[in-house]
C-alpha cells in the first residue's frame, strides 16, 4: 500500500492511497498476476454511510468486509491504513482473543467507528494513537486545516511507536507511507517510498490536487501488480473518488 | 526511473482515469437493522465472494487438509461473531444469511488483516 497526505499552498489538504493486497496468496501463471488481487478488484465499492438520510461517513470496501481501511468523514477528516509487518503480528491478537482476553480491538472495526463518530482531527488522532489494537499498522490521518496530517505507527496493544506530523511551515508539505517504519530506510527489494517521494517533489506543492497525486500513485512501482484501487479524498469538499488500478506486465510484483 | 520497464518516469497523464474504472457507491443505511443493511450490496456479489473465499481455502489446502481445516475454522470462528462489538455481529450474520456463505468464513474474511500480518 502507499498513502499520501498532502497540503497545498493555500493550506488545503488532500489524502490519497493505493490499496495493494494479495502477496504470495496464489500466483496465476497464465496471466502473470496474483490470484487473490484479481479476485478482490470486482468487489471494490464506495460506501456512503447514512443516518437519518444524512451522510455520516464514506468508505472504500471490498464487499463483505465490513471494517474500514480507507474512508472519510466529510468536512472533518480522512483516513487510510497500511499494513505493518511485525513479528508480534495480528495472529497473537487473535489467539489472545480466542483465549478470552478481549480488551484488544479489531483494526477494521476500530477505524470505521473512529471515522463515523469523528468530531475533529485532534481527538481522533489522540484516540487512534492509544486505542488497544490486536494488530499493528500504519494509520494515516488527514484533517481539514493546515498541518492536520499524520502517520501513526502502531504496534499491537496500546502502543504507538511514532506519530509523524505534516509541518508545511518547515517544508514538510506531504507525508508518504508505504509499509515500513518512516524513520528507517525501506528494504532495497521494496522501495516504493523513493519513487513516490521523487514524483511528489517533481509535481511540487504548487501543483497539488487530485490530478497530481493520482499521477504519483499511478507511477510504477508505486502502482504494481498488487494494486487494486486508488482512492482520492478531499475532506473540505467531501470528495471520495475511487478508481480501479491495473498494472499490465512488465510490472513490479509488489 | 531506476529499473525500466518495471519502473517509469513520474506520470503526468494518468488523470483522469477511464470512466469505466470509477467505482460505484452503495448507500449503507445505518437506520436499518444490522442484519439487513449490507444485503443489497453483497447478495448480487455472492458468486464473486464465494470465488474469493474459495481461493483462500485452496491456499489453506496447500498446507493442511482443506476440508478438515475449513470445518475446523467454521467451528472455531463462527462463535467469535458474538464477541465483536455492536453492530458487527448482526452485520456479519446478515452477510452470511444473504450470501449463504458459512458465518465462520465470513468472519475469516473480516479478520483477514489480523491473520495476514503474520
Amino acid at each position: 500500500c502507499t498513502s499520501l497526505v498532502v497540503e497545498d499552498k493555500t493550506g488545503d489538504l488532500f489524502h490519497a492511497r493505493n490499496l495493494d493486497f494479495g502477496l504470495f496468496l496464489g500466483w496465476d501463471a497464465k496471466n502473470s498476476t496474483w490470484a487473490l488481487t484479481e479476485r478482490l478488484r470486482p468487489l471494490i465499492i464506495n460506501v456512503d454511510y447514512q443516518q437519518g438520510g444524512k451522510t455520516v461517513g464514506k468508505g472504500v470496501h471490498f464487499a463483505g468486509y465490513v471494517g474500514m481501511i480507507t474512508g472519510m468523514k466529510p468536512g472533518v477528516l480522512s483516513l487510510s491504513m497500511n499494513e505493518r509487518f511485525q513479528a508480534e503480528g495480528g495472529f497473537i491478537g487473535i489467539i489472545e482473543w480466542v483465549l478470552g482476553q478481549r480488551d484488544g480491538q479489531w483494526m477494521g472495526f476500530v477505524l470505521r467507528d473512529a471515522v463515523v463518530k469523528a468530531t475533529d482531527f485532534n481527538s481522533t488522532l489522540q484516540y487512534l494513537t492509544s486505542v488497544d489494537l490486536l494488530a499493528p499498522g500504519y494509520i494515516i490521518l488527514g484533517g481539514n486545516s493546515t498541518g492536520q496530517g499524520a502517520i501513526i505507527t502502531r504496534s499491537i496493544g496500546t502502543k504507538a511507536d511514532d506519530v509523524k506530523m505534516l509541518n508545511p511551515s518547515n517544508g514538510t508539505w506531504y507525508l508518504v507511507e508505504t509499509n515500513y517504519d518512516n524513520w528507517e530506510s525501506p528494504p532495497f527489494f521494496d522501495n516504493r517510498r523513493a519513487p513516490a517521494t521523487k514524483c511528489m517533489n517533481t509535481m511540487t506543492q504548487a501543483n497539488v490536487g487530485l490530478k497530481g497525486i493520482f499521477n504519483v500513485l499511478s507511477t510504477k512501482p508505486v502502482r504494481n501488480l498488487l494494486t487494486t484501487y486508488t482512492a482520492l479524498m478531499h475532506v473540505r469538499s467531501g470528495t471520495l473518488d475511487t478508481y480501479l488500478q491495473y498494472c499490465p506486465q512488465p510490472c513490479f510484483p509488489w | 526511473q531506476d529499473l525500466p520497464p518495471f519502473t517509469e518516469d513520474c506520470r503526468s497523464d494518468a488523470y483522469p482515469p477511464p470512466v469505466k474504472d470509477k467505482v460505484g457507491t452503495y448507500v449503507l443505511n445505518l437506520d436499518q437493522a444490522p442484519e439487513d443493511r449490507w444485503t443489497g450490496l453483497v447478495k448480487p456479489l455472492t458468486e464473486k465472494l464465494i470465488v474469493l473465499i474459495q481461493d483462500i481455502k485452496d491456499l489453506v489446502g496447500i498446507f493442511v487438509n482443506e476440508t478438515k481445516a475449513v470445518d475446523y475454522l467454521d467451528e472455531l470462528l463462527a462463535p467469535m461473531a458474538d464477541t465483536f462489538p455492536e453492530p458487527y455481529p448482526g452485520e456479519l450474520k446478515g452477510i452470511a444469511n444473504a450470501t449463504g456463505i458459512p458465518l465462520g468464513q465470513v468472519i475469516l474474511y473480516n479478520v483477514f488483516y489480523e491473520v495476514f500480518t503474520v
